[in-house]
């Protein structure tokens, strides 16, 4: 996955997502397609969830997976979820709360309560640095206001990490694929640096939709297991999202 | 990404917005609906997509064991129960699911725990 937060001049803030799964899960060696990605595919979906009538958040759905790993609630928060590899991981917190220790909460249950009961960024922001969550992830925050924007790392034993938006020192948008902010990533799986050099050859000047859904339009951002691109926009309560192929020659992840 | 030629050499900016990628429809989910019945609507149109990638991963599970019927029925004794363990309102939608789809229980609490699953 990629999910970027960015921030405009004017304030003006930017959350957009390639939502990539299905490594390893079957590969068609005949369309050198992944197997799950592709019936992950027709089952995207955009939700808008309504009380009374009137929209309480919006998110971007699997058919049938009840969590929610997109979402923004208009006027407040955006949010997003990229997998976050750990041998510490969700397995484990299973096997916990089959034997009845359930002090933990489920990835996507917790972002769906955390998105739709959002009242503003910085206590949404407390809550998932304070979640115990069952498996490890990276939380991508996007608020409403200039300089709302984190990453935040979760993790079934350490402390939470958060890396933040500082537009006032030039740091004008966060970055996260799939592994922590403070290491380098692999060299078998660099979608950082491809990211990076794209958002600063952007400038911050002309970020937009256009420029961000090019950005994850870049591979490897963009490769064979991305199954859609979200756009998303605070403010107007924007929501819009893309259905991916990766045309080939395109590197598996 | 370095081998030449997965990786774009130059970042790109000829993707129009809004792109020419197909784009998502939207469903509306009431949530003043009981959790069972909210998502009977979405199911009737996308069953078979479900119940095809569902299939997927259980043969992929079923892969690796040698009688796959038995993995199938083993996956939803285990896993149906787990459900009734499962926080609200989700427990309940995930019940709706399965009764508006016809995909056993077990194998829609699968595909709703496979992040847990899948991260190790």
């Amino acid at each position: 996955c990629t999910s970027i937060v960015a921030e405009t001049p004017n304030g003006t803030l930017y959350h957009s997502r390639n939502l990539d799964f299905g490594l390893f899960l079957g590969w068609d060696v005949k369309n050198k397609k992944w197997e799950l990605t592709e019936r992950l595919r027709p089952l995207v979906v955009n939700v808008d969830y309504q009380k009374g009538g009137k929209t309480v958040a919006k998110a971007v759905h699997f058919v049938g997976y009840v969590g929610v790993l997109t979402g923004i609630k208009p006027g407040v928060i955006t949010m997003t979820m990229n997998e976050r590899y750990n041998i510490d991981g969700g397995f484990v917190g299973i096997f916990e709360w089959i034997l009845g220790q359930r002090s933990e909460q489920w990835m996507g249950f917790f972002m769906r309560d955390t998105l739709v009961e959002a009242t503003d960024y910085a206590s949404t922001k407390t809550k998932v640095i304070n979640a115990k969550i069952m498996s490890p992830g990276y939380i991508i925050l996007g608020g409403n206001k200039s300089g709302e924007g984190a990453i935040i790392v979760t993790d079934r034993e350490k402390p939470a990490y958060v890396e933040e938006l500082d537009p006032k020192k030039g740091k004008w948008f966060v970055l996260q694929t799939n592994y922590d902010p403070v290491d380098k990533p692999p060299f078998f799986d660099d979608r950082r640096t491809s990211g990076v050099r794209c958002m600063t050859n952007t400038t911050q000047k002309a970020v937009g939709f256009g420029p961000l859904y090019n950005v994850l339009s870049t591979k490897p951002n963009l490769n064979l297991l991305t199954a859609y691109t979200a756009m998303m926009q605070v403010d107007t309560g924007y929501l819009d999202t893309f259905i991916r192929e990766c045309p080939q020659p395109c590197y598996p992840w | 990404q370095d081998a030449y030629p997965y990786t774009d050499r130059n970042c790109r900016t000829d993707v129009p917005y809004p792109p020419n990628d197909p784009k998502v429809s939207t469903f509306v989910l009431n949530l003043d609906l009981n959790p069972k019945d909210r998502w009977a609507p979405l199911m009737k149109n996308k069953t078979n997509e479900l119940k095809a990638m569902i299939g997927d991963i259980i043969n992929l599970v079923g892969a690796f064991f040698k009688n796959k019927t038995k993995i199938v029925n083993d996956l939803d004794t285990l896993l149906g129960p787990l459900v009734y363990t499962l926080p609200q309102p989700y427990q309940d939608e995930m019940i709706g699911i399965s009764d508006a789809s016809g995909v056993p229980l077990g194998q829609i609490v699968l595909y709703n725990i496979f992040y847990e699953v899948f991260t190790v």
